[in-house]
């Protein structure tokens, strides 16, 4: 047991400084166990943005903050990909920069897993493969309709829609 | 292995049959606050077997049962079926696709079924552990709680990476 | 003191059934004490959207939580004004439609109260009266720029500016 | 009661001076992520008498001060002022104009001042007191914390009320 922690933090670990380095552009980032015995020890995280000093996590921003827990799951997910994965709108603290690097690195792990992405962020939805519009034109009752990108408004019941 | 879709009635806000098929990329849901998004994403989780009323925002099972609207009376029951395609044949099944269904009533029985035939949850956890679904807590990210992947204690995040290996 | 607490608690109830309303566009809202002494009583919170059955808080949506906690916080205002508040990115949540509402209520309470919002909604920036950007063209460096509305990018370095 | 406007440098990553004057209205700071404006707001609750280094997301008081980036060093100290405007003589001095200055050193010395004169951190806990800035929890709302207003618990509720009674 010991022996496959280690190997596959050592993989996520390696992952994780190239996922950072993708969504953020630069900077730099790290795994490392805390003291003690590895098969107890909890995981510290090391996040510097580039052209920044490298500080504590919690003097991170809300959207670095969220930027960096994407790169960590993506790291996961390179390691031990789940065939599916939902996102209930983790772009939200995302300025538009960030939510365009977040759905282009997104599209790179649709060959091993799908995705279902909750969003109110234009760029999410145009990365999307089929577009599905909810709404309650009756109070209290939901049903999908389907949508169309440029406007991603409802108009009648359908079923999946591929955007244009 | 590919999820094919989502089907449910009288779960939460969805009093009619909605149907969700997901593409083999990127499926976006999108709508005004509260019309009902994040209740899909519930449904996917209870139908993977998330059994805690808490952990769909409820105070007890029954809250996921459709409450009723001012026009609509309550419902009864509250079901979801997913669709895993298995054309390739990954599951030790001899279909080409399986459902699996859950189903709860106000009286608070449930019901299981696999592509239609009655079973137990322990059958349907067994043959998602065959697929990998559902079964780490790093591939279903609620609204809200992406940071605490990051601002959660050192022994949380070494919990993230023990699932995956 | 309890006289004290009872009063602004039921001059509360009353503006938030109003404040909700309005934020809602319909629906309805209540604060009630829990059993018990009346001095110690925590406070339940009631609140229903239009058209929807009454449900317990924990059901309620992402942004409709968050603005009903705006309604809440503008309940309280019209009681005792603060002379000065910050909210960064309570609009974060919500939806357009939401995000003009909550703009709107905002601008009524500038009588009594000053505001500093931060925000990457446009619809809260158009409500607002001055306008600063904040930048990192040098990395890990922050500094101040003038922002013009319709583009609300940065460019030479200034105070205030007006939204035109 | 009006604040008239934000001095600050060397606070956490505005290493030059910064200046915000206040509108009587709505002023809104916008920019990329991590860009400094949630700064801003911590700089404004330090000066209103915020001692909790952990309150302002650090570990120690020493991680207001600037700490330098890729191409510049950290600074010793740093300073926010708050610039009141007095002219309805609503506070007992006879300026038209109250600033409160805070000041931090990396030694660990603190510094407080009241229109440039040196004073105690009660002396402006004092002054702030007659203004109502700052006093109430439910006037300063940080970044994610919108939803715990209401999700709090009952009791925590009512302390929102009782500070406004
Ligand atoms: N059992 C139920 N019966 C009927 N309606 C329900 C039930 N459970 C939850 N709801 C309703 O579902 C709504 C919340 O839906 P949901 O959380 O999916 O919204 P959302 O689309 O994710 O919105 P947001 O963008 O604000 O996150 C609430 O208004 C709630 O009243
Ligand atoms: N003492 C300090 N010295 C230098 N930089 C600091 C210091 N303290 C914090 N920072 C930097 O400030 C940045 C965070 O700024 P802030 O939280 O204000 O961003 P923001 O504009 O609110 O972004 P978001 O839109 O993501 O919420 C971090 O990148 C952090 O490294
Ligand atoms: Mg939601
Ligand atoms: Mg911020």
């Amino acid at each position: 047991a010991r022996s496959r922690f280690m190997t596959t933090f050592e993989e996520v670990r390696t992952n994780f400084m190239t996922t950072f380095q993708t969504l953020f552009e630069g900077g730099e980032a790290d795994l490392m166990l805390e003291e003690g015995d590895p098969l107890e020890a909890g995981i510290e995280i090391m996040a510097r943005p580039g052209g920044k000093r490298l500080q504590s996590l919690a003097l991170l921003s809300g959207g670095e903050t969220a930027l960096t827990a994407i790169a960590l799951l993506f790291a996961i997910y390179l390691v031990k990909p789940s065939p599916f994965c939902v996102f209930d709108e983790v772009d939200a603290p995302l300025d538009d920069a960030n939510v365009r690097r977040f759905a282009g690195a997104l599209r790179q792990f649709t060959s091993d897993t799908q995705f279902l992405v909750v969003t109110h962020n234009k760029r999410t939805m145009e990365a999307a493969d089929y577009l599905y519009g909810i709404t309650m034109e009756e109070p209290g009752l939901s049903k999908m309709v389907s949508v169309r990108l440029e406007d991603a408004e409802s108009d009648a019941e359908s079923d999946a829609l591929e955007p244009a | 292995m590919r999820l094919s879709h989502l089907e449910m009635i009288g779960f939460k806000s969805f009093s009619t049959r909605l149907k969700v098929k997901f593409s083999d990329g990127i499926t976006a849901v999108v709508g005004p606050n509260g019309c009902g998004k994040s209740n899909i994403v519930d449904a996917i989780r209870w139908a993977l077997g998330e059994h805690r009323a808490t952990s769909l925002r409820g105070d007890r099972m029954e809250d996921i049962i459709f409450n009723g609207t001012a026009a609509r009376k309550p419902l009864g029951m509250a079901e979801v079926s997913l669709t895993i395609d298995n054309s390739e044949q990954m599951l030790p099944v001899e279909y080409s696709e399986v459902t699996i269904t859950r189903r709860y009533f106000r009286s608070g029985a449930s019901e299981y079924q696999i592509n239609k035939v009655p079973c137990r949850l322990k059958d349907i956890t067994n043959l998602l552990l065959d697929t990998g679904m559902g079964a780490h807590a790093y591939s279903i990210i609620e609204q809200g709680m992406v940071e605490s992947v990051v601002n959660g204690s050192p022994l949380e995040r070494r919990q993230l990476i023990e699932e995956a290996a």
